[in-house]
Protein backbone atom coordinates (compact mmCIF):
# COMPACT_ATOMS: atom_id res chain seq x y z
CA UNK A 1 0.00 0.00 0.00
CA UNK A 2 2.88 2.44 0.59
CA UNK A 3 4.35 2.26 -3.16
CA UNK A 4 0.34 2.74 -4.24
CA UNK A 5 0.40 5.77 -1.91
CA UNK A 6 3.46 7.46 -3.01
CA UNK A 7 2.77 6.84 -6.94
CA UNK A 8 -0.64 8.45 -6.48
CA UNK A 9 1.38 10.98 -3.94
CA UNK A 10 3.67 11.58 -6.45
CA UNK A 11 1.31 12.17 -9.66
CA UNK A 12 -0.20 14.85 -7.08
CA UNK A 13 2.79 16.39 -7.08
CA UNK A 14 3.50 15.40 -3.59
CA UNK A 15 6.31 13.52 -2.58
CA UNK A 16 4.45 12.47 1.01
CA UNK A 17 1.36 12.44 2.95
CA UNK A 18 0.95 16.35 3.84
CA UNK A 19 0.92 16.69 7.40
CA UNK A 20 0.33 20.02 8.30
CA UNK A 21 0.79 21.19 11.79
CA UNK A 22 -1.76 24.18 11.56
CA UNK A 23 -4.42 24.56 9.02
CA UNK A 24 -5.81 27.61 8.43
CA UNK A 25 -9.94 28.00 7.96
CA UNK A 26 -10.97 27.00 4.38
CA UNK A 27 -12.21 30.22 2.64
CA UNK A 28 -15.74 30.31 1.21
CA UNK A 29 -14.50 31.62 -2.13
CA UNK A 30 -12.34 28.72 -2.75
CA UNK A 31 -15.19 26.06 -1.66
CA UNK A 32 -17.04 28.11 -4.19
CA UNK A 33 -14.29 27.67 -6.91
CA UNK A 34 -13.90 23.60 -6.32
CA UNK A 35 -17.40 23.29 -6.38
CA UNK A 36 -17.72 25.42 -10.05
CA UNK A 37 -14.65 23.21 -10.94
CA UNK A 38 -16.16 19.73 -10.08
CA UNK A 39 -19.10 20.67 -12.55
CA UNK A 40 -16.98 21.67 -15.19
CA UNK A 41 -14.87 18.55 -14.64
CA UNK A 42 -18.29 16.56 -14.74
CA UNK A 43 -19.16 18.10 -18.14
CA UNK A 44 -16.27 17.74 -19.60
CA UNK A 45 -16.31 21.64 -19.79
CA UNK A 46 -11.99 21.46 -19.61
CA UNK A 47 -11.78 25.21 -20.82
CA UNK A 48 -13.40 26.33 -18.04
CA UNK A 49 -10.45 24.51 -15.55
CA UNK A 50 -8.02 26.95 -17.22
CA UNK A 51 -9.51 30.52 -16.05
CA UNK A 52 -10.56 31.67 -12.58
CA UNK A 53 -13.40 34.02 -13.52
CA UNK A 54 -14.04 34.80 -9.73
CA UNK A 55 -11.07 36.63 -9.77
CA UNK A 56 -11.06 37.11 -13.66
CA UNK A 57 -7.65 35.67 -14.30
CA UNK A 58 -6.40 32.41 -16.30
CA UNK A 59 -5.13 29.98 -13.84
CA UNK A 60 -5.34 25.95 -13.38
CA UNK A 61 -3.75 25.94 -9.70
CA UNK A 62 -5.01 28.19 -7.12
CA UNK A 63 -2.72 28.32 -3.65
CA UNK A 64 -3.87 29.99 -0.31
CA UNK A 65 -0.53 30.65 1.34
CA UNK A 66 -0.25 30.68 4.82
CA UNK A 67 1.54 33.24 6.60
CA UNK A 68 5.05 31.88 8.66
CA UNK A 69 5.91 34.83 9.68
CA UNK A 70 5.64 33.81 13.67
CA UNK A 71 8.29 31.18 12.83
CA UNK A 72 10.44 33.56 10.34
CA UNK A 73 10.35 35.96 13.39
CA UNK A 74 10.72 34.53 16.53
CA UNK A 75 12.25 37.81 17.77
CA UNK A 76 9.29 39.53 16.68
CA UNK A 77 7.39 38.00 19.83
CA UNK A 78 9.33 39.29 22.39
CA UNK A 79 9.08 42.80 21.01
CA UNK A 80 8.10 45.03 24.29
CA UNK A 81 5.08 47.25 23.40
CA UNK A 82 4.15 49.80 21.85
CA UNK A 83 4.29 46.77 19.15
CA UNK A 84 3.01 48.01 15.98
CA UNK A 85 4.50 45.54 13.71
CA UNK A 86 3.99 42.54 12.34
CA UNK A 87 6.48 40.21 10.63
CA UNK A 88 4.38 38.11 7.74
CA UNK A 89 6.29 35.46 5.35
CA UNK A 90 5.22 33.15 2.78
CA UNK A 91 6.99 30.68 1.42
CA UNK A 92 6.54 29.83 -2.01
CA UNK A 93 9.02 27.51 -2.56
CA UNK A 94 6.29 24.88 -3.69
CA UNK A 95 5.80 27.17 -6.95
CA UNK A 96 7.63 24.87 -9.57
CA UNK A 97 9.27 26.20 -12.55
CA UNK A 98 6.67 24.74 -15.14
CA UNK A 99 4.43 27.11 -13.21
CA UNK A 100 3.50 30.80 -14.79
CA UNK A 101 2.18 33.64 -11.46
CA UNK A 102 -1.16 35.26 -12.65
CA UNK A 103 -2.27 36.53 -9.83
CA UNK A 104 -0.93 37.02 -6.12
CA UNK A 105 -3.34 39.06 -3.26
CA UNK A 106 -2.52 39.19 -0.26
CA UNK A 107 -5.61 39.26 2.21
CA UNK A 108 -5.10 41.14 5.61
CA UNK A 109 -8.21 40.22 7.77
CA UNK A 110 -7.84 42.75 10.98
CA UNK A 111 -9.63 41.35 14.14
CA UNK A 112 -11.97 43.74 16.16
CA UNK A 113 -9.95 43.71 19.09
CA UNK A 114 -6.72 45.10 17.69
CA UNK A 115 -8.70 48.28 17.48
CA UNK A 116 -10.83 48.67 20.29
CA UNK A 117 -8.99 50.75 22.95
CA UNK A 118 -8.24 53.49 19.67
CA UNK A 119 -10.62 55.44 18.54
CA UNK A 120 -8.84 57.24 15.77
CA UNK A 121 -8.87 56.15 12.22
CA UNK A 122 -5.32 54.15 11.43
CA UNK A 123 -3.82 53.75 8.39
CA UNK A 124 -2.51 50.31 7.76
CA UNK A 125 1.63 50.58 6.05
CA UNK A 126 2.22 47.52 4.29
CA UNK A 127 6.09 47.07 3.23
CA UNK A 128 8.46 44.42 1.85
CA UNK A 129 11.31 43.98 4.17
CA UNK A 130 14.16 44.46 1.43
CA UNK A 131 16.75 44.49 4.04
CA UNK A 132 17.72 42.30 6.68
CA UNK A 133 16.07 42.90 10.12
CA UNK A 134 16.19 44.85 12.14
CA UNK A 135 16.60 47.70 9.94
CA UNK A 136 15.18 46.82 7.26
CA UNK A 137 15.00 49.37 4.05
CA UNK A 138 11.41 48.60 2.95
CA UNK A 139 9.54 49.96 -0.21
CA UNK A 140 6.26 50.85 1.29
CA UNK A 141 2.94 50.24 0.08
CA UNK A 142 0.73 52.59 2.14
CA UNK A 143 -2.87 51.71 2.47
CA UNK A 144 -5.61 53.38 4.64
CA UNK A 145 -7.89 51.42 6.38
CA UNK A 146 -11.05 53.14 7.87
CA UNK A 147 -12.62 52.08 11.24
CA UNK A 148 -15.06 49.91 9.47
CA UNK A 149 -13.45 48.22 6.94
CA UNK A 150 -11.19 45.43 8.41
CA UNK A 151 -10.18 43.70 5.19
CA UNK A 152 -7.42 44.56 3.09
CA UNK A 153 -6.88 42.83 -0.61
CA UNK A 154 -3.35 44.38 -2.07
CA UNK A 155 -1.71 43.45 -4.87
CA UNK A 156 1.05 42.21 -4.88
CA UNK A 157 1.99 40.06 -8.27
CA UNK A 158 5.11 41.53 -9.13
CA UNK A 159 6.56 41.48 -6.01
CA UNK A 160 5.66 37.44 -5.64
CA UNK A 161 7.72 37.16 -9.23
CA UNK A 162 10.41 39.16 -7.43
CA UNK A 163 10.35 36.61 -5.10
CA UNK A 164 9.85 33.33 -7.09
CA UNK A 165 12.96 34.42 -9.66
CA UNK A 166 14.83 35.48 -7.02
CA UNK A 167 14.11 33.65 -3.26
CA UNK A 168 16.56 34.90 -1.87
CA UNK A 169 14.94 38.36 -2.27
CA UNK A 170 11.81 36.79 -0.16
CA UNK A 171 12.60 38.12 2.98
CA UNK A 172 8.84 38.95 3.89
CA UNK A 173 6.28 41.87 4.79
CA UNK A 174 6.12 44.16 7.37
CA UNK A 175 2.43 45.66 8.86
CA UNK A 176 2.47 48.69 10.50
CA UNK A 177 -0.22 50.26 12.04
CA UNK A 178 -0.07 53.97 12.20
CA UNK A 179 -2.87 57.22 13.09
CA UNK A 180 -3.97 58.45 10.04
CA UNK A 181 -2.47 61.04 8.12
CA UNK A 182 0.92 60.94 10.74
CA UNK A 183 4.29 61.11 8.54
CA UNK A 184 5.80 61.45 12.24
CA UNK A 185 6.26 57.76 12.73
CA UNK A 186 7.69 58.06 16.58
CA UNK A 187 4.08 58.74 17.58
CA UNK A 188 2.52 55.65 17.58
CA UNK A 189 -0.01 53.74 18.91
CA UNK A 190 -0.89 51.71 22.06
CA UNK A 191 -2.83 48.66 21.52
CA UNK A 192 -4.66 46.90 23.84
CA UNK A 193 -2.98 44.35 25.67
CA UNK A 194 0.09 42.90 25.11
CA UNK A 195 2.49 42.65 22.05
CA UNK A 196 1.26 38.61 20.75
CA UNK A 197 -2.71 38.97 21.89
CA UNK A 198 -2.65 42.27 19.46
CA UNK A 199 -0.80 40.60 17.00
CA UNK A 200 -3.39 37.55 16.69
CA UNK A 201 -6.07 39.63 15.76
CA UNK A 202 -4.13 40.38 12.14
CA UNK A 203 -4.52 37.38 9.90
CA UNK A 204 -2.59 37.70 6.60
CA UNK A 205 -2.75 34.95 3.61
CA UNK A 206 -1.42 35.22 -0.02
CA UNK A 207 -4.18 34.40 -2.60
CA UNK A 208 -1.52 33.35 -6.22
CA UNK A 209 -2.97 31.88 -8.81
CA UNK A 210 -0.31 30.00 -11.54
CA UNK A 211 -0.91 28.38 -15.12
CA UNK A 212 0.78 25.62 -16.33
CA UNK A 213 0.91 24.98 -20.29
CA UNK A 214 0.95 21.92 -19.61
CA UNK A 215 -2.88 21.31 -18.66
CA UNK A 216 -3.66 24.82 -20.47
CA UNK A 217 -2.01 24.70 -23.58
CA UNK A 218 -4.21 27.16 -25.31
CA UNK A 219 -3.33 30.11 -23.12
CA UNK A 220 -0.30 32.26 -24.60
CA UNK A 221 3.03 31.95 -22.74
CA UNK A 222 3.68 35.05 -21.09
CA UNK A 223 7.89 35.76 -21.24
CA UNK A 224 9.72 34.58 -18.37
CA UNK A 225 12.19 36.18 -16.34
CA UNK A 226 14.63 33.91 -16.43
CA UNK A 227 15.39 33.01 -12.39
CA UNK B 1 -29.40 -22.09 -22.49
CA UNK B 2 -27.90 -19.95 -25.41
CA UNK B 3 -28.87 -16.95 -23.45
CA UNK B 4 -27.76 -18.02 -20.20
CA UNK B 5 -24.77 -18.96 -21.82
CA UNK B 6 -24.31 -15.84 -23.69
CA UNK B 7 -25.37 -14.22 -20.62
CA UNK B 8 -23.06 -15.52 -18.18
CA UNK B 9 -20.14 -15.01 -21.20
CA UNK B 10 -21.06 -11.57 -21.12
CA UNK B 11 -20.28 -11.03 -17.94
CA UNK B 12 -16.88 -12.22 -17.99
CA UNK B 13 -16.08 -9.55 -21.00
CA UNK B 14 -14.31 -6.32 -20.74
CA UNK B 15 -16.60 -3.90 -18.99
CA UNK B 16 -16.45 -1.15 -16.39
CA UNK B 17 -17.36 -1.87 -13.10
CA UNK B 18 -17.86 0.86 -10.52
CA UNK B 19 -15.59 1.74 -7.46
CA UNK B 20 -15.76 4.30 -5.29
CA UNK B 21 -12.53 5.92 -3.89
CA UNK B 22 -13.31 7.35 -0.10
CA UNK B 23 -10.62 9.24 1.38
CA UNK B 24 -11.04 8.44 5.02
CA UNK B 25 -10.48 4.57 3.91
CA UNK B 26 -6.87 5.61 2.76
CA UNK B 27 -6.60 7.58 5.71
CA UNK B 28 -5.95 11.38 4.07
CA UNK B 29 -9.26 12.52 5.29
CA UNK B 30 -7.03 15.08 7.77
CA UNK B 31 -5.50 16.56 4.73
CA UNK B 32 -7.74 16.06 1.57
CA UNK B 33 -10.12 19.22 2.16
CA UNK B 34 -13.05 18.30 -0.40
CA UNK B 35 -13.90 16.08 -2.83
CA UNK B 36 -14.63 13.19 0.49
CA UNK B 37 -14.91 10.95 -2.36
CA UNK B 38 -15.67 10.55 -5.91
CA UNK B 39 -17.07 7.67 -8.34
CA UNK B 40 -14.86 6.11 -10.92
CA UNK B 41 -15.06 2.45 -12.48
CA UNK B 42 -12.10 0.45 -13.29
CA UNK B 43 -12.01 -1.89 -16.08
CA UNK B 44 -12.17 -5.58 -16.23
CA UNK B 45 -13.09 -9.16 -18.12
CA UNK B 46 -12.28 -11.09 -21.20
CA UNK B 47 -11.23 -9.48 -24.96
CA UNK B 48 -12.38 -12.49 -27.34
CA UNK B 49 -11.81 -11.91 -30.73
CA UNK B 50 -15.30 -13.33 -31.71
CA UNK B 51 -16.69 -10.30 -29.77
CA UNK B 52 -14.51 -7.92 -30.60
CA UNK B 53 -16.34 -5.69 -33.35
CA UNK B 54 -18.81 -5.19 -30.22
CA UNK B 55 -15.87 -3.22 -28.15
CA UNK B 56 -14.59 -0.09 -29.30
CA UNK B 57 -11.54 -1.19 -29.71
CA UNK B 58 -8.55 -0.13 -31.21
CA UNK B 59 -7.39 -1.70 -34.62
CA UNK B 60 -4.18 -3.01 -32.96
CA UNK B 61 -6.39 -4.64 -30.58
CA UNK B 62 -7.37 -6.33 -33.53
CA UNK B 63 -4.68 -7.47 -34.65
CA UNK B 64 -3.19 -8.39 -31.67
CA UNK B 65 -5.79 -11.15 -30.50
CA UNK B 66 -5.65 -12.41 -34.31
CA UNK B 67 -1.95 -12.78 -33.70
CA UNK B 68 -2.76 -14.43 -30.01
CA UNK B 69 -5.23 -17.50 -31.90
CA UNK B 70 -1.89 -18.12 -34.03
CA UNK B 71 1.03 -17.80 -31.08
CA UNK B 72 -0.35 -17.95 -27.66
CA UNK B 73 2.68 -16.08 -26.41
CA UNK B 74 1.09 -13.44 -27.86
CA UNK B 75 -1.60 -11.75 -25.26
CA UNK B 76 -5.02 -10.84 -25.66
CA UNK B 77 -5.55 -7.56 -26.11
CA UNK B 78 -6.44 -5.91 -22.31
CA UNK B 79 -8.87 -4.32 -20.84
CA UNK B 80 -8.32 -1.23 -20.34
CA UNK B 81 -9.91 2.82 -20.14
CA UNK B 82 -10.83 4.28 -22.91
CA UNK B 83 -12.02 7.93 -21.65
CA UNK B 84 -10.80 9.17 -18.88
CA UNK B 85 -11.65 12.77 -17.39
CA UNK B 86 -10.30 14.87 -14.48
CA UNK B 87 -11.74 15.51 -10.99
CA UNK B 88 -10.63 19.11 -9.06
CA UNK B 89 -9.16 18.54 -5.33
CA UNK B 90 -9.02 20.76 -2.63
CA UNK B 91 -6.55 19.93 -0.49
CA UNK B 92 -3.76 21.11 3.31
CA UNK B 93 0.24 20.79 1.72
CA UNK B 94 2.44 20.60 4.56
CA UNK B 95 3.38 24.01 4.89
CA UNK B 96 -0.52 24.22 5.88
CA UNK B 97 -0.96 25.97 2.23
CA UNK B 98 -4.41 25.63 0.65
CA UNK B 99 -4.74 24.19 -2.73
CA UNK B 100 -6.45 23.93 -5.42
CA UNK B 101 -5.91 22.12 -8.45
CA UNK B 102 -7.39 19.44 -10.79
CA UNK B 103 -6.16 16.22 -11.79
CA UNK B 104 -6.43 15.11 -15.06
CA UNK B 105 -7.05 11.38 -16.13
CA UNK B 106 -8.68 10.80 -12.03
CA UNK B 107 -11.56 9.02 -12.89
CA UNK B 108 -12.48 5.95 -16.33
CA UNK B 109 -15.54 7.07 -17.92
CA UNK B 110 -15.42 4.32 -20.23
CA UNK B 111 -13.74 0.67 -20.86
CA UNK B 112 -12.65 -1.38 -24.03
CA UNK B 113 -10.38 -3.74 -25.56
CA UNK B 114 -7.00 -1.83 -26.28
Amino acid sequence: PQLEEASLLHFMGLNKVPSPRTTQPVPSILMKIFQERQKAAATGHYQKLCYVKEFGVPGNLIRLFQDQGALSHPMEVAQAPPCTQKFHFFNLSVITQDEQLMMAKLDLRLGLNAYNALQQDLEVMVSVVQGPAPQPDQKLVLHYLPWSQRVLHVDLLDVVKEWNSNPQSNLGLVLELLPKGNNDSTMTIYPEGTCDNWRQFIQASLMVVTLTHQECPRFPHFPRKRR
Amino acid sequence: ATLSTMESTSKHLCQRHQMVINFEDLGWHKWIIAPKEFRTNYCKGDCPFSLMSFFNSSNYAFLQTLMNSRTPEVPKAACVPTKLSSISMLYYDSYGNIILQHHEGMVVDECGCG
